[in-house]
């Protein structure tokens, strides 16, 4: 564990609670896209498939239990408790278009032919897009919540972090993996026109609003 | 291309 990774995680974390506390105190989920959180809530569970069989830390564990099990609880807010505030119709990027090439992305390139890889691999290329729908549902909507925002920012902060993380494994430890590195570099990037709108707007106390 | 590994990243 290092700085970067732990800040990472906590990036991370702090962007499911700021997601949780804007659902559950504004009792609405609007502008918030349920595709991505399935998407995430598919990433997670295929990559944690060893949470029963190879145990790393009791911090590696309880993270991926509280990681699943605040995805499924978020899904379950969007659909059903908060289903009236839920807006369908601006959520509607086609997610088939991402998990068909990443699914046979991950057939090709893959560190070894076995299931568990291969099920990681289109873990980690799916979380690369799975904030995909939800930027696209800002870009319809034109506009997003500042609560939304930052959760955005945690989020996309939290790969960034990772990419460090792996900067610094590469030359303390001689860790590296490419399938990872690349994958986090391309879903760091796709937050970067939000990165830009978050720090140029929302620091200055305006809200993010996209020329529409 | 990866130096084999345990998994131990989230």
């Amino acid at each position: 564990m290092n700085i970067f990774r732990l800040c990472g995680d906590m990036s991370h974390l702090a962007a499911i609670i700021i997601l949780l506390l804007k659902m559950w105190k504004t009792r609405s989920v609007a502008g918030i896209s349920g595709k991505s959180q399935i998407l995430f809530a598919t990433v997670f569970t295929a990559r944690y498939l060893d949470l029963f069989t190879s145990f790393i830390s009791i911090y590696n564990t309880c993270m991926k239990v509280f990681f699943i099990g605040t995805v499924y609880f978020t899904i379950y807010l969007i659909y059903m408790k908060f289903k009236a505030t839920y807006d369908s119709n601006h959520d509607s990027f086609r997610v088939e278009f991402l998990i068909v090439p990443v699914g046979g992305l991950a057939f090709l390139v893959n560190h070894e032919f076995a299931p568990l890889e291969i099920i990681w691999t289109f873990s980690i290329y799916l979380e690369s897009v799975a904030i995909l729908p939800q930027l696209f549902m800002i870009s319809k909507t034109g506009e997003a919540e500042t609560i939304t925002s930052h959760y955005l920012f945690a989020l996309g902060s939290y790969r960034a972090l990772y990419l460090c993380n792996w900067i610094y494994r590469y030359y303390a430890e001689g860790f590296f993996d490419l399938i990872a590195v690349v994958a986090g570099v391309v879903q760091t990037i796709l937050y970067c026109d939000f990165f830009y709108l978050y720090i140029t707007k929302v620091m200055k106390g305006k809200k993010i609003s996209l020329p529409a | 291309l990866s130096v084999a590994y345990k998994k131990d990243e989230l």
